[in-house]
Order: C-alpha cells, then structure tokens, then sequence
C-alpha cells in the first residue's frame, strides 16, 4: 500500500482544489514563508481524524475552511482526500485502489467518506489499523517535536514505542 | 502483549544505535529502562554521546545534536516497523552543511520502503528530493501549487 | 509608574506596527490591552496580519510569520529602550531567503544603537555581519576560536 | 557603554581560555553543530548572574565546569568575565573601563568580581540596572522564545514590557 495522491479543496489557504501526487521515494515541498506548506500537512492530519484543534493551530475546527481574503469570500465547505494505491491488498478492501475523505461544512456538520460513501471515523481508522499510519502516529514530525520526543516527560517517548509494537 | 513489547523495544534499542552511528559517525548510544523491573511500567531513557565527547545526560546535546538524536531515534523505530509514509516540515533547519547532507543521503536509503513528504527551505534537501512541488500566494491569501520538475 | 508604564506602551505599540510592516511589507499589526480597564492589570494581546489576508488570531500564523512578529515586537521595544548589547541564537533558521534579507538590513540598521551577537547557519545572515567567530571542535568536545576576517 | 570583550576559561566545552572581541556593529558566531556557539550565550547569561540551571541546558550549576572529554580531564573551575568601555560614564562607578567576572569551583564555591575584587551579584545587577542588561533580559533569543513570546500565556509578554518601562 502506498499513497498515490492528495487532494485539497476549501481546506485553510486552499480556495481552489489542488492534487500532489505522492510518488515514491522523496517529495519536497518548497516556498516562501505563509505561502501554505504546513497548511498540506494539516490537511493530512485532518484526514485522517485529527481531532484536537489545537493541533491544527486553530482555535475551532471550523477555522479550517478558507477563511477569505481581501479580494475572495470566504467558502462554506472543506475536503481532503488521500488516494491509496492497494494493489499488495495491505489494506483490508478488495478494491485495487481507495479513497478517504472528510468533509466539513459551516454548519458544524461533518462527514467521512471511503471510496465516496459515506462511512464512520472508526472504520477509517479500523483501515489503518497496525499499518502505523494515523492521525496520531509518529510519522508527522516538526521541530517543536524534536523536543518532546526526547523531554523529561517520558509519557510520549512511551507511547512511540507502543505504537510501534 | 507482553512478549511483542519486549522484542519492539530491543529492536529499536539496535535500530537506535545503528542510525545514531551513521548520523553522527561514530559515538554512543542507548535505551535504558529505569525505574521498575517491569518493562511495561519502566521508564524509557535515552543516553547519547557524540563522537569523543564525555556526555551523560540529553539536556547537554547541542540545538542540532538534538535533532539528530531525535531523529535517529525515529528512523530507528522505522527500522523495526516502517510507516508507509512520513511528512518532515522543516527538521532540517538546525542541521550544519555536513549533517544536511548526511540527513539526506539517509532519507534516501529509507525511501525504498517508507514514502516522505518533507517541507524544506534548504537547498541541499531539495536537491536530494525525487520531485518538488512549489506552494505560493501569488495572490495574497491563496495558495497555489507550482510543479517544479527537478529531474 | 502607571504614567510610566502607559508612555511606553505608546511608544511599543508604535514601534511594534512600524517594524512590522518594514518587515512584512505592509499588512497591519496592533497591540491592544484586554480584561480590565486598568493598564497595569489589563492582558497583552498582539494581532498580527499579513498584507492581502483576513487573519485575525497570531496562532494561525505560520513558523516564519511568527518569528518575523516577535522579532517586530521585539525591535519595537529597542525603539523605545535601546538594549546594549543583544544575542540572537538561530532566529533566522525558519526564515526564506526574502525574509532573511529584510532581517540582515533591519539588523543593520539597529546596529548603530546595539551591538548584536548572531549565531547562525546562514550564509547571507554570515555576509551582513561585520565580523566573524568560528567555532570549531578539532579534538572532540574542546571548543576553539578560529577568526574569519570577512572585510 | 558597549561590550569591548568576553574571555572564557574552563566554562562548558571551553577548557582553554578564548577572547571574543565584541566591536560596534554585529558580530556572527558560526561553526558546525555541537562545537559550542550556543554555549558563549550561555556563558554570557551565567556571567551577568543567571541562577536557573534549566535555562543553562544543565541538571546542576556544576555542570557548567568542563567535564572532561575522552582525552582531557575534568577541571575544577569555571570562569567568565565581560569587560565593558564605560568611556561615556554611564555606568556609576568612575573606571573607564568595567569588568565583570564570575567564577564557579568544583566545591561549590561562587564568587562574582568587579574588576578584580570580590563583590556581591547584587552590586552587578544594580550596576546594568535601567541599563536593560540583565540575565533574564529580553535581549537573548532563541527559536523557542518566538513561541513564548506570541503565546497564550501573557504573562511573559506583559515582563517584556514592564521590563522596559
Ligand atoms: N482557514 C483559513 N483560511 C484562509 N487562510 C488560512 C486559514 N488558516 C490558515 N490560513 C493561512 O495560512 C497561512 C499559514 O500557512 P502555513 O503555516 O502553511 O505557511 P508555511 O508555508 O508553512 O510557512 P513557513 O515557511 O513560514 O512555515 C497563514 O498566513 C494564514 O493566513
Ligand atoms: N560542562 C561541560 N563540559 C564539557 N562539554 C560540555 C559541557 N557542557 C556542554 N558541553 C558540550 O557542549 C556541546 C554543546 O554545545 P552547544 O550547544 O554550544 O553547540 P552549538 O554550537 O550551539 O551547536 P548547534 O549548532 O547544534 O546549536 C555538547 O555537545 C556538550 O558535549
Ligand atoms: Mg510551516
Ligand atoms: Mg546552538
């Protein structure tokens, strides 16, 4: 199983959808300062359940969605999706390829769909269940990290080796 | 679960060590558990010793010797269970010309079986990478993707 | 010390905003006090918004916006009390190269009231300084100077 | 008054003394990592009279003696001085010239100096008082201040500025 695209439309500084086709090996994302590269790794996070919003660097879960700018309005839904390639069938499934999606509307409703159907959080996660991949897990990593893994406070340490395990 | 938490934990005992020599060309490094006999209740301490140093304690390691570490540690932990894919956003940045380099050329070798997405402003990274994507705001507020083929 | 207290939160405030829009080219910045009527008690909130956006908290700023605005807040308060001597320590490793220009000529121009010591990795910060300090460990764990004339 | 020079002996990785000559303008500091740039900050702190070993990366003050490396031994003291050109008089003390030394030794012992003779901290920091130097001064930064300063805990926002006032 590997991941073979991202798509972003309406989520943080993304009005306008865009792709990033994974590939394999290393894939750099580069610009100035503010411009949006952290806003991608949110959007991934997201996807795949985040929760805390203070993780997203945002006060609610709806500070998610293109907020507008002097000249565009703001939009009124967010949605992520990462497109996986499962031709190995690592994941559960029997379809050669599969979708995850969350969506969030202003309103407060929220929604996730696999393959374009609507499905529960649980089963998203049940998905990637022993893959080590996750909201939460230890493969998103930014330098404020660096000092927890390796902190006083060895909860964090314990719980990356759980995980692993 | 017992038994699987036990061989986890010294497989990444020597994937730590391994990745932490190549990092930083020599020096020691290890995982301890400390304050119970039971392995599920113990602490995890991490002892490391650049090359030639006469280093104890974690808190004494330098901004960059940090990241290393840290990042060994990581990479370590993939040695055992590699994650199908991994985002780095700006990890390099503490990282001197020679460890940059040294950071790559192992994020290459692990992207045989782990897929990385990594933020970056340095050009050494980016000249490492397989492709490049370009974010920008050409108008303010609005970000755009700029492919920018690097083969 | 109230009256004291009121002059130079004027002044900061100023400061704050001149500083941040030499640095962010524009955008608008604002100090304002919150939760009690009485200065001396009142909270310090900073809002901060790039040129073009409609940001309204600092949380949602990113890793270089954020250093960029407290180095505005900071250079706005040497406006109003001229600090000796200041020692930055790698503030400018989240910064694009854009920015870290911007910085280096700020730096400069504050350099006439402060002496600044700068550590960094950066080869333009390294050219905007007057003068040079290498320090290098040629035996393991013993630190020397090595001077680099950069004239 | 301006900063002339800072001599270090026997502090953190310094076993052997250095001069680090200040001069008007700005002054880099570079070299590869763990060779002990951040360390001449931590010298510059603990000389103007830091108390908090957290804030030196150390788990006890007798960290800060060199510790010894595979080829040298230990030694029992640490020392620092900052030598300051009061030509223009703003310092209260009729000396155009101003050293401030600390030293630490391996028993536990402390002494602060001014220009060679003992004193207490407490001649130094009345000495820089109103001068806007100081151990806890907002006039070293590093990556992880950025975070507190802009944080949600506005307490060290509201020092800043009370500092200056
Ligand atoms: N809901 C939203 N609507 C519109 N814009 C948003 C929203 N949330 C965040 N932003 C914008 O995203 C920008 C931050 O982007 P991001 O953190 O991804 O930058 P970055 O490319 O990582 O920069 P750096 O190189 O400094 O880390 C902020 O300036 C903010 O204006
Ligand atoms: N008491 C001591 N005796 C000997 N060496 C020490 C002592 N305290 C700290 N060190 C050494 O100093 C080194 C850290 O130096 P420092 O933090 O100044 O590095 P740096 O030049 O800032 O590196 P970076 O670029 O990674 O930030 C550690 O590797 C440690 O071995
Ligand atoms: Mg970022
Ligand atoms: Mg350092």
């Amino acid at each position: 199983m590997y991941l073979s695209r991202l798509e972003i439309f309406g989520f943080k500084s993304f009005p306008q959808k865009i792709t990033i086709e994974a590939g394999s090996g290393v894939t750099a994302i580069v610009g100035p300062n503010g411009c949006g590269k952290t806003n991608v790794v949110d959007a991934i996070r997201w996807c795949l359940g985040e929760q805390s919003t203070k993780t997203l660097r945002s006060e609610k879960m709806e500070d998610v969605i293109f907020n507008g700018t002097k000249g565009e309005k703001p939009l009124s839904m967010a949605e992520v999706s990462l497109i996986f390639s499962n031709e190995d069938g690592q994941l559960a499934v029997e379809y050669n390829e599969v979708s995850i999606t969350r969506r969030l509307f202003r309103s407060g409703e929220s929604e996730y769909l696999m393959n374009n159907r609507t499905c529960r959080l649980k089963d998203i996660t049940d998905l990637f269940l022993n893959t080590g991949l996750g909201a939460d897990s230890y493969s998103m990593i930014e330098p404020k990290m660096i000092e927890t893994i390796l902190s006083e406070d060895r909860t964090i340490r314990r719980s990356l080796f759980e995980e692993a395990a | 679960a017992r038994a699987m938490f036990l061989e986890t934990l010294e497989g990444i005992k020597k994937g730590f060590v391994q990745i932490f020599q190549r990092l930083f060309i020599g020096g020691e490094a290890e995982i301890r558990l400390s304050g119970s006999e039971d392995p599920l209740e113990a602490e995890i301490d991490i002892l490391a010793t650049p090359e030639g140093k006469s280093m104890k304690s974690i808190t004494l390691l330098s901004g960059g010797e940090k990241t290393l570490t840290a990042t060994a540690l990581l990479f370590g932990i993939y040695l055992v269970k590699p994650a199908p894919f991994c985002v780095l956003d700006e990890i390099d940045a503490p990282l001197d010309d020679a460890n940059v380099q040294r950071f790559c050329k192992m994020l290459k070798d692990f992207s045989v079986s782990t897929q990385f997405m990594v933020i970056t402003h340095n050009k050494r990274t980016m000249e490492a990478a397989d492709r490049l994507y370009g974010v920008t705001m050409e108008q303010p507020g609005i970000s755009k993707l700029v492919s920018v083929k690097f083969d």
